[in-house]
């Protein structure tokens, strides 16, 4: 499941990054 | 758990509210009653004020001097078309950021970041169109939506007007949030409410249903003390609350449907990656 949400994990895993976006 | 534990999660939830969602519900009320100090949203209503509104889209701070920009000439059909595309396009990029911002409240739910990871992805993948759904709502009246943090007001029935199937994602949400609004929950109900969504153990998938239960139970009773306190004069609020979750699983529904014919008939449409992910094998 984490390795098809990459971004979602990213983000639960950092602070919001403004490059996923 | 003691009544004091309740309350003082009541208040770190909210507080992250505030501090995570840019445009709260008493902000959003009062730009759409007129009761601000502030300039009052520019209004699309129309293509042509699509057309002069459109570069302020998703602007934090609409500049003075363009407000009043007027005559754009007719748009022709074809450019109203990539107009079209090109407002669900900024639609997109503040719902992603949208959901980075629901993804920092989440974490901030006590408990929430001990949870499997999976499962973190899972609650969000799942809860994410409900809570941006409730999220909507106080920006919402029947006439219309602010968008833009509350810098534009656009006409519900222009968003009508738009052509198949873009006319037809909002609508059902109008619906809902004009009832939904009548219970008249303020940003503190807000955030507990959110919270109780994202904790849901029913969600498809879930590896540690457990611990995600717990988290509901406490907020769950958070909600119903926090909801007598602070509504003393509506009864029933709390069980009408809970109800709104079972409408909400429809309205996801519907707009999974929808986004999945934009997929078929709109060549051109291309969705935002984050978006994808949330979207992806959704029911």
């Amino acid at each position: 499941l984490k390795e098809k949400h990459k971004i979602l994990h990213r983000l639960l895993q950092n602070s919001t990054s403004p490059v996923d976006l | 758990p003691e009544a004091a534990d309740l309350r003082v999660l009541a208040k770190h939830l909210y507080e992250s509210y505030l501090k995570n969602f840019p445009l709260t519900k008493a902000k959003a009320r009062a730009i759409l009653s007129g009761k601000t100090s502030d300039n009052a949203p520019f209004v699309i209503h129309d293509m042509k004020s699509l057309a002069e509104g459109e570069q302020f889209i998703n602007c934090r701070q609409l500049p003075r001097q363009e407000q009043r920009r007027t005559s754009m000439g007719l748009i022709q059909s074809e450019l109203q078309s990539e107009l079209e595309l090109r407002f669900f396009r900024s639609c997109q990029s503040r719902s992603a950021e949208a959901v980075s911002e629901v993804t920092e409240f989440a974490k901030s739910i006590p408990g929430f970041v001990n949870l499997d990871l999976n499962d973190q992805v899972t609650l969000l993948k799942y809860g994410m169109i409900e809570v941006l759904i409730i999220m909507m709502s106080p920006l919402m009246n029947k006439d219309g939506t602010l968008i833009s943090y509350g810098q534009i007001f656009m006409t519900r029935e222009f968003i009508k007007s738009l052509r198949k199937p873009f006319g037809e994602i909002m609508e059902p949400k109008f619906e809902f949030s004009v009832k939904f609004n009548m219970l008249e929950l303020d940003d503190s109900d807000m955030a507990l409410f959110l919270a109780v969504i994202i904790l849901s153990g029913d969600r498809p998938g879930l590896l540690n249903v457990k611990p995600i239960e717990v988290l509901q139970e406490n907020v769950l009773h958070s909600m119903e003390l926090h909801l007598k306190m602070n509504h003393p004069d509506s009864l029933q609020l709390f069980a009408k609350v809970l109800q709104k979750m079972t409408d909400l699983r429809q309205l996801v529904a519907h707009h999974v449907q929808v986004m999945q014919l934009m997929k078929e008939t709109e060549i051109d449409m291309c969705l935002h990656p984050l978006l994808q992910e949330i979207m992806k094998d959704l029911y």
